[in-house]
């Protein structure tokens, strides 16, 4: 039998939240090591990884490895029944074709049970490569999914530069262009406050907003976002889930035709 | 601006 209860059940909603615009179905990936997910989006443009580790579960029971494959919209649709303070223990018995949702209140005086039918996903799990980016940038979630939005009132991409001095956004369009430039924090009061570079080569890349914006959906799950990027490579954007995983978008770059 | 390479340029197939 597969077991997962989730004492802090908001972050499966933020999680759920943060994906089901970009990924209509997915397969979930049962280990005694933790629950994964790898799923492209529909044009295949950018991929969704996440990954929740066994010990962020209390108690976390998988006997073998199980995949279990969920419409993410009808997940997303159970887990509005749910309170943010609700404990939420996802199981699935050995021999079923269900996953069953539990969510239980705090006082455990109230509990609600969804059985979810599986789906058949074919889903080819890619390889993702291990990378040296040349800029990595931190900066806090909210000014990310501001930024995205305020680039998207100018265009359908952004650029986004990446120097010593601290990070641009820049965007251009039929009405105008415009930029937001972000430096280097020097002194803040919260480390999730600050903004930084960690540069080894400056580094300009274009991607298409639709995307980010799509991705910025996951600023409730982290205060802060880590953008990585190189030259002609994917950009990663990490969301990390408490003390237990991480949430990565990765997008591939425009090129120049 | 510019033309989309798809993810799958990047990452191969397991």
């Amino acid at each position: 039998m597969f077991e997962a209860r989730l004492p802090q059940g908001q972050i499966l909603k933020k999680l759920i939240e943060a994906v089901r615009e970009l990924v209509t179905d997915a397969n979930f990936e049962c280990k005694p090591s933790g629950l994964s997910l790898q799923a492209m989006d529909s044009s295949h443009v950018s991929l969704v990884s996440l990954l929740m580790r066994a010990d962020g579960f209390d108690p976390y029971q998988c006997d073998r490895n199980r995949t279990l494959g969920i419409n993410l919209r009808t997940l997303a649709s159970v887990l509005k029944c749910s309170s943010n303070d609700d404990i939420i223990t996802i199981r699935a018995e050995d021999d079923g074709d269900s996953a069953i949702l539990i969510f239980e209140s705090p006082s455990s005086d109230r509990l609600s049970e969804f059985d979810l039918k599986l789906v058949d996903i074919d889903n080819e799990q890619l390889v993702i490569p291990d990378t040296q980016y040349d800029a990595v940038v931190r900066m806090p979630s909210a000014e990310f999914q501001r930024i995205v939005r305020d680039m998207q009132i100018l265009g359908d991409s952004v650029t986004i530069a990446c120097s010593k001095d601290g990070v641009k956004f820049s965007a251009n369009g039929e009405i105008g262009s415009g930029s937001v430039r972000l430096k280097q924090s020097s002194a803040v009061d919260s480390e999730d406050d600050a903004v930084t570079v960690d540069l080894q080569q400056a580094v300009s890349l274009t991607f298409a907003l639709r995307y980010l914006s799509l991705f910025s959906k996951a600023a409730p799950l982290s205060p802060t976002v880590t953008l990585s990027f190189s030259k002609d490579v994917p950009l990663l954007v990490e969301f990390r889930i408490a003390d237990m995983g991480h949430l990565r978008f990765y997008l591939a770059p425009k090129i120049d035709e | 601006a510019g033309s989309q390479v798809p993810i799958t340029h990047f990452f191969y197939r397991d």
